[in-house]
């Protein structure tokens, strides 16, 4: 799976999500993808696109769960984020993150996420493991 | 408040002895398409033409499981899919079950912009794709090497993999239920 979120200087939101799905997958299989709210997910408080076992991203409503946290827990996109991950059973999910204040997280919960990431302010990132 | 973007090639058990030759190539895709996208942030275009950018690039990478280099079906045919959503509108658009369409992501917003549904799937999808000229070839094209090893192991193996997980032999899964029941005796 690929993905790509993004925020501009006016708070726009926007997010991507594109995949060939599971390796052996049975032929007419349909995966988190494009499910919104799923695996991929926007809206005025931030962008979402996840990557994994579909199967358990579509139980976890993992983007869309990132966002509802955010509004009705009051929670940051980086915690937002972590706990949704952490609810997912391990080994199942990675997702990419942007808030519209311009905050990025990357969490996942796989042996590693092949993951980027950049902000105006000069941060920039490229890994695939845990730090 | 500025801009951000962030992106991802896949998540999986992707081993820690991952060979540079499979490394490197992939950390090289992600920085241009970073890269790719940070550049048109900073020439003002608008989040959702960012993220059909960099995801079209993202695509066009054999390396990553989208695209060219998608991952096979028990069939061996690829049936690709993708979502594009709007942050301020929540318009939104997806498709399924593509093997003709190079890009995929474009489909996807060619659905939430050109007609009043959200999702389209299979032959409906395709034939879309046709009616608004977007590029198609023969399936073979997204189809590597690689993913037909993969999917004989996985087959080998009888199970499914998220992406970059490495496949598990018959005997290796014997050994390792051995090994978790040893485990639980203690």
């Amino acid at each position: 799976t690929v993905g790509c979120v993004a925020v501009d200087n006016e708070g726009n939101l926007a997010t991507a999500t594109s995949t060939g799905g599971l390796v052996n997958k049975m032929v007419g299989r349909i995966g988190d993808t494009p499910i919104i709210g799923a695996g991929t997910y926007a809206n005025h408080l931030c962008a979402v696109s996840a990557t994994g076992r579909g199967e358990m991203i579509i139980r976890g409503t993992v983007a869309r769960d990132v966002a509802a946290v955010m509004e009705f827990k009051g929670l940051s996109l980086k915690e937002a984020a972590a706990y949704v991950v952490e609810q997912v059973p391990p080994g199942n999910v990675g997702l990419v993150a942007v808030s519209s204040t311009g905050e990025v997280t990357m969490p996942f919960n796989t042996t590693g996420m092949f993951r980027a990431c950049a902000t105006e302010d000069g941060y920039s990132e490229i890994g695939i493991w845990p730090d | 408040m500025g801009w951000a973007i962030a992106l991802h090639g896949g998540a999986g058990d992707i081993p820690l002895s991952l060979p540079p030759e499979n490394r490197l190539p992939r950390e090289a895709a992600l920085r241009h398409c970073l890269d790719v996208g940070i550049a048109a942030l900073k020439a003002h275009k608008h989040p959702l033409d960012v993220v059909e950018l960099v995801v079209r690039e993202l695509e066009n990478h054999q390396n990553f499981n989208a695209g060219k280099g998608s991952v096979l079906t028990t069939s061996g045919t690829v049936e690709m899919e993708a979502c594009i959503m709007d942050g301020k509108t929540k318009k939104c658009g997806a498709v399924s079950g593509l093997s003709t369409v190079v890009n995929a992501i474009s489909l996807a917003r060619l659905v939430m912009e050109k007609t009043p549904h959200i999702y389209l799937a299979f032959d409906g999808a395709e034939a879309f794709a046709r009616e608004h000229g977007l590029e198609t070839v023969d399936p073979s094209h997204f189809i590597t090497p690689e993913n037909i090893e993969r999917l004989k192991l996985a087959q080998e193996a009888n199970r499914v993999q998220i992406d970059y997980t490495q496949p598990i032999q018959k005997e290796v899964k014997k050994d390792a239920a051995s090994a978790d029941v040893d485990s639980q005796i203690g």
